[in-house]
């Protein structure tokens, strides 16, 4: 495993701790997304199925199932424990308008016509896009607390540093998957203009909040 | 082979 494989599975691993942490502590999930997160869940249980069916190394499978543990956690914690603080009002993003095109895209293009091969597609095509219900929901409200702007920061870096390791692995393994590069810069794309802000304001202190 | 070093990623 490379440098930047490394600092990008911590920095996914911080994120989801950010997140879950965030809820616990204020006993509230007021301004993030469920949608985002019941995705992002889907997006786990359909490309971690290779845990039944192969085994690859301790820290690939303790990472894969602690990923997936937590996604159903943080699912719980704002549509049943913390229900009464959910913002349903504002995460109004139409999911159908991503899952089905996703879904389509993934049975068109994909390594192998076969149920594993396609869900694994699915889940890479699905995650470059999951964050949009949250960042719909920022742009809708026009603001997002400082810590919700964290765990945003470290979903975004660990597929930007998922790029540096594919190139990596293309020089010095010869290795490349055109669908999780091609998907993995769309995703990164996504998250462009939340770094910029991230950078500009946030780090200098002030909150995140959006021009009227 | 591929597929293996496909599955490693997470």
């Amino acid at each position: 495993m490379n440098i930047f494989r490394g600092i990008a599975d911590f920095s996914h691993l911080a994120a989801i701790i950010i997140l879950l942490h965030k809820i616990w502590k204020s006993r509230s999930c007021a301004g993030i997304s469920g949608k985002s997160q019941i995705l992002f869940a889907i997006v786990f249980t359909t490309r971690y199925l290779d845990l039944l069916t192969s085994f690859i190394s301790l820290y690939n499978t303790s990472m894969k199932v602690i990923y997936i543990s937590c996604s159903y956690a943080t699912v719980y914690l704002i549509y049943m424990k913390f229900r009464a603080t959910y913002d349903g009002n504002h995460d109004s993003f139409r999911v159908e308008f991503l899952v089905v095109p996703v879904g389509g895209l993934a049975v068109l293009i994909n390594h192998d016509f076969a149920l594993l091969e396609i869900l694994w597609t699915f889940s890479i095509y699905l995650e470059s896009v999951a964050i949009l219900p949250q960042l719909f929901m920022i742009s809708k409200t026009g603001e997002a607390e400082t810590i919700t702007t964290h765990y945003l920061f470290c979903l975004g870096l660990y597929r930007a540093l998922y790029l540096f390791n594919w190139i990596w692995r293309f020089y010095f393994e010869g290795f490349f998957d055109m669908i999780a590069i091609v998907a993995g810069l769309v995703q990164t794309v996504l998250y462009c203009d939340f770094f910029y802000l991230y950078v500009t304001k946030v780090l200098k202190g002030k909150k995140l909040s959006l021009p009227a | 082979e591929d597929e293996d070093k496909r599955k490693d990623e997470l």
